[in-house]
C-alpha cells in the first residue's frame, strides 16, 4: 500500500510544487513507484512538467466530484501525474454542500493505492477544502517553510487546522517532516528562523536544507524537474538526500 | 474620495503584503491619507505591522459579514490599517450563500472612502470570494509578479477572473500596473520574464523593479515597513520610488 505525504503550507511561494515534484522524480530513481496529484487550480505541478492544462479533456476536477476515476486522468511523466484542469478553481464550490466533501480524494485514491509506493499531494495555498481533502487522504504532511518570519508565523494555523481534521476526519493524519527551503545559511535571518523551527519541530525538521539556486526556476520552463535539468547539480543532490531521508523515516511520527 | 486599489495575484509569495505595506507607508510619507486593509486569513499584513492577531476582538470577518462597521476595527500604525483576525478563514463559507456577497467589502468601506487618498487591500493567494471582493470594491489592480515562469503563467487565470468581474459587478476594474518583484538582473531568466511582462502589458509594467533584499524578511519581525525599517536603504528607496509612479499615473488606464 502507498505512502500517501500531503505537500502543505497556507503561506504563497515556499516550494510545495518544486518539493512535491523533486521530491516525487527523487523516489522514483530509488525504484520507487511515484504518482503526483495536483490539486492546485493553479496547475503548477502540471505545467512543470509540460502538461497542456488549457486542453486537458479531464482533471482532478472531474476526479473530486466522481465523474471521472483517476486512473483515466493519469498522465505518465517523469513521474506520474494526476493533472489539474482550469475547472478545478470551481471544485471548492462544486463540493462545499456535498455530503463526506471531505472525503472525495481519499475515495477517489482507493482503486490506485496498491498500485504505488509513494502518492504526493500538492495543494494550493490556502486551509480550503482542497488542502482538507489532501489533509484526509494522507497519511503525513511535509511542510515546506521558507527561513523567513511571516512563514513560521503561519505554522500556528496550520497545526490547528491538522488538529481539527485529527478530531473529525483522520485520526492518523500528523506533520512528519518540516523542509527548510529557500535557506540562505549566510544570513542570520534564515539561521535564526532554521532554529526556531527545531526548538518547535524538534527532530522533525529534515537535516536536508533546500538552498536558493535560479536552476528552480528554470526547469519548468522546460517541463522537467531539476533532477533531470541538471542531474549532477546542487539542486538535484538537496531533493536526491531528502528522498533519502523520507525514505528512511518510519510511516507517521 | 478615496483611489482604491488591490494587491492581488493568485500565486503566492510574489510580495503582495510586502507591497502594499511599504507603498502605503511611501504615498504615506508623500502627504496622502491611506488605509490599508487585511483581506488575507493568514494575517500577514496585520502582523508585519506587529498587531496581535490571536487578540483582536473584532477584524475584517465581522466587517464583511456586517457585525461592524469598519472604522470600529481601524488600528492606528504607519498608517492606518483594517486588520485581519483568525475568523477571516471562515468567511468565505460564512458569505457564500448570501445575497450580495461580492460586495460585502464595496459596501463596508461606503463610510469611510472619503476620509482617504488611497485605500489598499491585500488579498490572499487565490481567486475566491475575498479577492473577487477586492475586485468588486477598487477601481484598480496593481499586480506583484515574481520573474519566474511558474508566476507568469498564472496571469491568463488572473486576467479571467477580472474579465468576469468586469462584466458581471464592476465595468470599472481593470490592471492598473504590474510590478516585478525579486528582480535580479543578473540572471536571464528574469530579465527575459520582465520582458515577456512588457510584451503582454506595454506600459503597464512599472519602471520601478522591486530588487531582492533581505531586509524585507527582517522588517516584518520588528512590526514595521522596510521604510521605518532602513530609511535610507535600497528597499526604501524602491517603494518611494514605485508611489512616485502610483501617484503619478491616471486614475484608470
Ligand atoms: N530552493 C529554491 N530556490 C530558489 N527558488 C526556488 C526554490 N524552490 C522554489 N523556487 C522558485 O520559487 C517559486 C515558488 O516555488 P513553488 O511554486 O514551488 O512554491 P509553492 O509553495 O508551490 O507556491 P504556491 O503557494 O503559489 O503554490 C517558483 O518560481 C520556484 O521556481
Ligand atoms: N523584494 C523582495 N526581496 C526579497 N524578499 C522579499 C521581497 N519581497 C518580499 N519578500 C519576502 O518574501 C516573502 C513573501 O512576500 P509576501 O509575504 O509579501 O508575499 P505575498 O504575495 O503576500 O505572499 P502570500 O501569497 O502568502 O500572501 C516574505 O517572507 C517577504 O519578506
Ligand atoms: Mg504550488
Ligand atoms: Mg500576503
Amino acid at each position: 500500500d502507498a505512502r500517501i505525504l500531503a505537500l502543505a503550507n497556507q503561506k504563497g511561494g515556499v516550494a510545495k510544487t518544486t518539493t512535491t515534484l523533486n521530491l516525487g522524480v527523487a523516489l522514483k530513481d530509488m525504484g520507487a513507484r511515484v504518482l503526483a496529484i495536483d490539486l492546485d487550480p493553479q496547475s503548477n505541478l502540471s505545467m512543470s512538467q509540460g502538461i497542456d492544462v488549457e486542453g486537458l479533456g479531464h482533471g482532478m476536477y472531474h476526479v473530486l466530484t466522481g465523474a471521472t476515476p483517476i486512473a483515466d486522468i493519469i498522465d505518465v511523466r517523469e513521474i506520474d501525474i494526476a493533472p489539474a484542469g482550469i475547472e478545478l478553481a470551481g471544485a471548492e464550490l462544486a463540493l462545499s454542500a456535498a455530503i463526506g466533501r471531505e472525503r472525495s480524494l481519499e475515495r477517489a485514491l482507493r482503486p490506485v493505492r496498491d498500485l504505488y509506493d509513494y502518492i504526493l499531494l500538492d495543494t494550493p495555498p490556502s486551509l480550503g477544502l482542497l488542502t482538507i481533502n489532501a489533509m484526509v487522504a494522507a497519511e503525513g504532511v511535509i511542510v515546506p517553510v521558507q527561513c523567513e518570519y511571516l512563514s513560521l508565523r503561519g505554522l500556528a494555523q496550520l497545526r490547528g487546522t491538522l488538529q481539527q481534521v485529527r478530531e473529525n476526519l483522520n485520526p492518523a493524519v500528523d506533520i512528519v517532516g518540516i523542509l527548510p527551503t529557500m535557506y540562505d545559511g549566510r544570513t542570520v535571518h534564515c539561521r535564526e528562523a532554521v532554529q526556531m523551527l527545531e526548538e518547535s519541530f524538534g527532530d522533525r525538521v529534515y537535516r536536508t536544507r533546500i538552498g536558493k539556486t535560479i536552476r528552480f526556476a528554470e526547469a519548468p520552463v522546460e517541463g522537467t524537474s531539476v533532477i533531470r535539468y541538471e542531474p549532477q547539480g546542487q539542486a538535484a543532490r538537496w531533493y536526491r538526500q531528502l528522498a533519502r531521508e523520507v525514505a528512511a523515516s518510519p510511516v507517521g511520527v
